[in-house]
This record gives C-alpha cells, structure tokens and sequence, in this order.
C-alpha cells in the first residue's frame, strides 16, 4: 500500500512513496527485436535538490592567502573543498509538499523543496505512455541569499546499486563519450587533489551516465551543464548557480540577476520593480538500462532531445471540415 | 537573402560561453535570446509554406474534395503559426484564439519532426497546447486524410480533458489569473521529417468546477496500477 508504481507501457515501471511523492525504484524491461524483453534490471533511485555556497573571497579567503578566487562565471569553487552537498527538505507549497496528478497520457508527481515553507525548486516527475524515459522537469528559483550566502544548486541523482567505483561518462559536445575518473588525469599524474568537488566537475552537453556489468542509468539533459559523481553511486547536475561576489575575471559583477523573471520594460512590469532573483525551467530525463549499456541509453534519445518536434497551430471553421459540397457545385467547378 | 540567414547569423553569436552557460549580464542574455527570435521570426514563414506544401500537395481541382480542401487550406495559411511551447512561457495565439464555443471552430496542430535519422523506436511526442476553454475534447489525426476526414469513422479518435496548469513565467502569459487549461496528446508515429496533423475539437464543454482539476486522485486507466 505505501507505494505506487506506474508503467510506461514500454518495459519500464516508476515506484514512488505514497507518503512522500519520492521516487523509489525503477524496474526496467528493454524490448529487443523481436518483441521480446531483456531481462529485469531493478533499481533503487532516489532523487534530491541540494547546494554548494560559493567560495566567497571577502570571507572565506585563509588569512595571508590573497589568491581569493571566488566561484563566479569562470570558476566553479565551493566554499569549503570538501564541502558536503547541502540538502534541500521538501517543503509544503499549500496544503502538502507532494501532490499526485493524473494527466491524459500518464502521472505527474509533483515534489516541492526548500527551507521554512519558502519553496523555491517545484519538480515535476513524469511517467507518460510511450515515451522511454521518466521525465523529471524543474522550476528553480528565485534562489534565497538571504542568510548572505550564495548558493549553486545541484540535482543529484541517488542510485545505490550501481558501483561505478569513481567511473562515469559524459558527453563531448553530443559525440564522443569520455571516461571520467574521480580525482584522476589521464594526461597527468594528479597527486595532490585540491578541489576534490570543484576538481571532478565536468561538462555535460547532452548526456551523463553511469554504469556496472548489472544496471546502467543516464541524465539527458536539455542544456549544456556541469555534471559529476562526487559519491560512488550517485550523479549531479547542476542547474542554477546564485553567488554574491564577482570573481574578477569577467564583467565586473557576480551572478546575482535581480531582474529575475519581470521583464523591467513596460507593458509587462514597471522598471522601478526589481525581481528577487532568475527563475529557471528545465528537464532532465532518466533512462535505466542493462549493464554496460549506458552509451546505448544515451544515444537512444539525445538527438531527439535536441532536434524536438516543431509545432504548428491553426484554427478552421468546423464546417471546412465535413465535405458540404453538392454536385452542382462540382458541375459549376468543372464548369 | 536566403530566409534562414538570420537565424543562423544569431546561432553563431551564441555560441559565446556566457550564452551557452547564462553567465553573462542579465540584458545580455536577453538580448541573445532576441537575436534567436529575430531569426526564427524570419525563418517560420519559410518553414511554414513547406509544412502547408505538405500538407496540401498542389492539386488540380479534379474533385469536390479538394474544392472543400481548398477552403480549409486557405484558412490554415491565414492562421497556422509556429508556437515555441517552452517550458517558461505558455504562448499560442492560434490555440487560445480558437472559438471552439459552439463547435465553431476546431483546432489544427501540425507537429513536425525534425530528426532526419530513423530512430530504432517509431517516434512520439507528448504534444501540450493551451486551449481557451476547460471541456473534453476530441483529438483526431488528419494528416494525409484531410481530404477524407469526412469518412473518418472516428478510429483514431482520442478524447481528452483539457486540465488546468500553472502558467508558466508569468509575465508573458495573457492569462489575466496564472492558470490555463490545457489539451495533452501523444503525437506519431513521426517520420523522418515527417508531418503529422491533428484536429482538436471541443466535444464537451465542462464548467470551470467540474473540469478534471489537479488534486482528482483518479488514474488514468491507460496505466496499471502496481501494488
């Protein structure tokens, strides 16, 4: 009774907590030629919000050390190395943090985070008919700094099961697939690791994905994204980044956008109303696989995802519809 | 000249790092994302005319069918236009602006795939368009039988809630309240640049209240229910 599981009609069945809205396991059956069903890969997921507060030069900088380099839009930098994702509760937007909702094609679970009842990050968590991946599409923002403290904020993605020891794959520029190995260079031999986060993060433009001989699991993303597996077993995104000094490389300002989401030019906002801070939509997609079939996974769908269908709308009179036209008309036509 | 000039001319300036990433200055980024517009302002038309080409294949006018297709065809290359459906804004003149009061009006929503390779699954897209009215609505593929939808006996008919969501980004919504009701419906299989096309008509308008609102606990049935 405690959970729900949905199916996709395509092998793939999404479990969630009744109580809680969180996701808590995936089963999945990839149909192979023929009609037939691979075997049953059964994976624990877990999805969670999170953040990293940016180094922040004017008071995280060690007394005698004037190398202050803030996190900003040419540095990515936690304020401490080693710092612990900061997770996000969920929280009640109305009358509940989780609200469970039924669509035309398939389930919406709807999940609010943040802290005291200020929600700032609303994921919706899609399971639909027909489509090969569980859609997890998010709103973040505006992002709180009014405990002074700015914040980078990560999607991470929880999968137990899977020992990837360090490994996991990204794409480079939706073509090649490069391994990446934590606090490892290939090129060099990286003996001290400074930035064991900061220095793990890597760019993702299309897909991340990690893997063991059992399951493999794969974030397509909608946009070019930073992306790791910090802790063996899990993968990030980050998705929205809010810090409050500049790192001296670039414009002479931090990543502070106040006009967030007004457009301060009149008719639709006055410019004297200044926002609280970018809002940011987006979507992730999740696929699970066989073992070793994380590449396969990802390239199933990240063309799509790019080149998405293009809609066009139009509206008719109803009677154009239904052929009205009598054969006089025909003679007059032919005529 | 060439139509898609534009367009291109602005995918090659946000190529920069700051676009790619956001990280520039807020009317920065705004003024990327004008720049796309611009070129995609240019391009529709363009785009538009192949889709209706695709749609209505010159034909002579041998038969009365074309003579009612005629009439459909001249009022979808007055109204047929592209509408983005991002996920930050909920804008869709043609869809909003359809009179389905009555059964006036129907709604057409032409759904074109632009991958050129064959994937190994035939390709559907959840498909998500506004409508102005809370109601049922039948949903029903017309593509190449435009010509005999008359005949259509109804066999790929879908019936579909329109539901109400949240406007997105309100501040381009022309919503007055932050609410819109929308129609959702599987579009393919898609072709390799391929056109599929749909018709939404109003089947059964439903009062604001009795409308399938987002706390109904029903399932669909279309899904198994796994304990």
């Amino acid at each position: 009774e405690s959970t729900l599981s949905v199916s996709n009609g395509l092998g793939m069945i999404a479990s969630f907590d009744r109580s809680t809205g969180e996701m808590d396991r995936v089963l999945s059956q990839t149909k192979i030629f023929g009609g037939a069903y691979s075997d049953e890969v059964d994976l624990r997921l877990e999805l969670q919000w999170g953040y990293y507060t940016p180094f922040n030069s004017e008071h995280d900088t060690i007394p005698g050390d004037d190398y202050g380099q803030s996190s900003g839009a040419y540095v990515f930098r936690p304020s401490m190395p080693n710092q612990p994702l900061n997770v996000l509760p969920t929280c009640k937007s109305g009358k509940d943090s989780t609200r469970f909702v039924p669509t035309p094609l398939g389930l919406e679970v709807h999940t609010f985070y943040g802290h005291d009842d200020e929600c700032w990050v609303h994921q919706i968590v899609r399971v639909t008919q027909d489509q090969p991946w569980i859609e997890v599409e998010y709103t973040v923002g505006p992002v709180p700094i009014k405990d002074g403290r700015g914040k980078e904020v990560v999607s991470r993605f929880l999968t137990p099961d899977i020992a990837n020891n360090g490994v996991f794959f990204t794409d480079s520029n939706a073509r090649a697939f490069l391994k990446r190995q934590r606090d490892y260079r290939p090129s060099w031999n990286l003996t001290t690791v400074h930035e064991p986060i900061a220095g793990n993060y890597y760019p993702v433009t299309a897909a991340i994905f990690l893997q063991d001989e059992n399951t493999s699991f794969a974030v397509l993303t909608d946009r070019a994204r930073g992306g790791s597996s910090i802790v063996d077993g899990t993968l990030e995104v980050k998705v929205q980044r809010r810090t409050l000094v500049d790192d001296r490389h670039g414009v002479g300002e931090p990543l502070n956008e106040t006009v967030g989401g007004m457009t301060p030019y009149p008719p639709f906002g006055d410019a004297t109303r200044m926002g609280r801070g970018v809002i940011v939509s987006g979507v992730h997609r999740l696929m699970v696989g066989g073992g070793n079939t994380g590449a396969q996974l990802a390239r199933s769908a990240m063309d799509g995802i790019f080149a998405q269908p293009l809609i066009f709308v139009g509206s008719a009179p109803s009677d154009l519809n239904h052929t009205n036209v009598t054969d006089t008309t025909l003679e007059d036509e032919e005529a | 000249s060439h139509p898609f000039y534009e367009l291109e001319d602005a995918l090659g300036v946000v190529q920069h790092h700051d676009s790619i990433t956001g990280t520039g200055k807020e009317h920065v980024a705004r003024d990327y994302s004008r720049r796309v517009q611009a070129g995609i302002d240019k391009a529709t038309p363009h785009v538009l005319s192949i889709i209706l080409n695709q749609m209505f294949p010159n034909r002579t006018l041998k038969s009365a069918i074309d003579l009612q297709n005629s009439g459909l065809q001249e009022r979808l290359e007055e109204t047929l236009q592209y509408c983005p459906l991002l996920l930050n804004e909920s804008i869709c003149e043609a869809a909003t602006n359809t009179v389905f009061e009555g059964g006036k009006e129907n709604m057409y929503v032409v759904v074109y795939n632009p991958l050129y390779q064959q994937s190994l699954q035939p390709r559907t897209w959840v498909v998500r368009v506004p409508v102005s009215m809370p109601g049922i609505y039948s949903v029903e593929r017309v593509d190449d039988d435009i010509i005999l939808s008359r005949d259509q006996t109804g066999n790929n008919k879908q019936l579909v809630h329109a539901r109400v969501v949240n406007a997105r980004n309100d501040n381009y919504t022309t919503h007055e309240n932050n609410t819109i009701w929308q129609v959702e419906f599987l579009a393919g299989p898609l072709l390799p640049l391929g056109a599929v096309t749909y018709r939404v008509a109003l089947q059964q308008p439903l009062g604001e209240t009795e409308s399938l609102n987002e706390d109904d606990e029903i399932l669909p049935n279309n899904f198994i229910e796994i304990s």
